[in-house]
């Protein structure tokens, strides 16, 4: 369960703009 | 040039398109009990953009996690004829890219029509402005 968490939250963080 | 939180709202994407907009409009939803609604969003971007090779385990994860629970405030916010098609492409691993778009579109009607509104008003932003 841990690892899907990780991979969702990793999942996530991808799609969110970068530092400007 | 326009300060950033006067951008935010502009529209829901000028604000989904800024770090520290959508840290404060993460937290405004926490409270509102609705943080989940934002996380699915973006975890559908992730996984159009996801590998192949993750894609299997990454599709179970959302599903679980947003779709499943009939109780859950993403779920309820769903289309019934959506979440059954997702369900049907995690049950037959039929793993498109853009699996998760209608979902997406959903939420995100939602959320522009429901809590954006709301969190314009709130004071988490007035109180940022």
């Amino acid at each position: 369960i841990d690892s899907e968490d990780d991979l969702l939250q990793e999942c996530i963080s991808s799609a969110m703009p970068k530092k400007k | 040039p326009t300060p950033p939180y006067l951008k935010w709202a502009e529209s829901l994407h000028s604000l989904l398109d800024d770090q520290e907009g959508i840290q404060l409009f993460r937290g405004f939803l926490r409270q509102e009990g609705c943080g989940d609604q934002l996380d699915f969003w973006f975890a559908c971007s992730g996984f159009r953009k996801s590998s192949q090779e993750k894609r299997p385990k990454l599709a179970k994860a959302i599903y679980r996690k947003y779709i499943q629970d009939s109780n859950g405030i993403v779920s309820r916010q769903i289309k019934p004829a959506t979440k059954s098609f997702i369900r049907d492409c995690v049950v037959r691993l039929h793993l498109d890219p853009a699996m998760f778009q209608q979902a997406q579109t959903e939420i995100q009607s939602t959320m522009e029509e429901n809590t954006y509104p709301l969190f314009l008003k709130s004071d988490s932003y007035l109180e940022y402005t």
